[in-house]
């Protein structure tokens, strides 16, 4: 049975995907030699649906900024509409031989086609909303990086300006995407990372503004102060970093569903 | 338009059921 890694992709194909594999099994048991019902109409329904889904596709192709989904969506696009028209052929063939077997192939490979092309579209857009995600993750790491060479007041001032409406957004984006995934492991490690990335940051913050204290009183202590704010803006970025790979994994743990 | 995409391929996948249960219903009967 396959297996979707987000509660909306699931909850569109675990359906149609368990219709698809009795259609399967109906088929290679049956060989029956029942008559084929007409499935003019169930098969129209199939493919204006597909016409709406492909447009829809091409909309979202033509407004993305995304070379990646640009590049890939249209082999999505192409798989549902091929599918449809095997369904249709399948449906013309039944109207002039309910027995045709060439037909009953039709019908499975479409239906197969229609799922296999849908799962590719939604998983291609899907791919797209996590890089944007990993976007904002990765403005997180290029303001962490400079956190070592924040030295006045006012840099930190601006230095936490910046920082903060893009820990926002991480925050807010990482926790929805968090709640999206049927993967519990996953969901366990983005959750535990945000927090810290939440923990963190005030202190970061707190250790950067030692630092620029002890610089402006004579230096004492120096060392261990940017010590102490390299470690806390490397455990951030670890958090953050660990959150880009974890956003990234479509795949199951098996042990776990073992 | 994300709302939209998904909103379609959903309708897709139950026309998609619909088909497989209406040969399911005439096989079966």
């Amino acid at each position: 049975m396959p297996v979707f890694h987000t509660k909306t992709i699931e909850g569109i194909l675990e359906p149609v995907a368990q219709q698809v594999s009795r259609l399967v099994i109906m088929h290679e048991e049956a060989e029956d030699g029942n008559a084929m019902p007409d499935l003019e109409k169930p098969v129209m329904a199939v493919s204006k649906a597909v016409i709406n889904l492909v447009k829809v596709g091409r909309e979202t192709i033509n407004s993305s900024d995304d070379p990646i989904l640009k590049q890939d969506m249209p082999a999505a696009l192409h798989r549902v509409e091929s599918a449809a028209k095997l369904l249709e052929e399948a449906s013309s063939l039944l109207k002039s031989d309910p027995y045709s077997q060439p037909a009953r192939k039709k019908l499975i490979e479409g239906a197969r086609g229609i799922l296999q092309g849908t799962s590719a579209l939604l998983l291609c857009f899907d791919e797209s909303e996590v890089r944007k995600i990993i976007r904002e993750c990765k403005k997180v790491l290029d303001y962490l990086a400079v956190a070592e060479v924040i030295e006045t007041m006012e840099d930190l001032v601006q230095f936490v300006k910046d920082l903060s409406p893009c820990l926002t957004r991480v925050s807010r984006d990482v926790d929805g995407r968090q709640q999206e995934l049927t993967h519990q492991v996953h969901r366990e490690i983005l959750m535990r990372c945000l927090e810290g990335v939440k923990t963190l940051s005030p202190i970061l913050i707190c250790s950067m503004k030692i630092f620029i204290q002890i610089f402006h009183q004579g230096g004492k202590g120096i060392a261990e102060a940017a010590e102490n704010r390299n470690y806390l803006a490397g455990r951030m970025t670890d958090e953050i970093n660990e959150i880009i790979r974890v956003l990234q994994l479509t795949t199951y743990d098996e042990e776990e569903w073992d | 338009n994300a709302s939209e995409m998904v909103r379609q391929a959903k309708i897709l996948a139950q026309a998609t059921s619909h088909l497989i249960q209406s040969i399911k219903y005439e096989a079966e009967t």
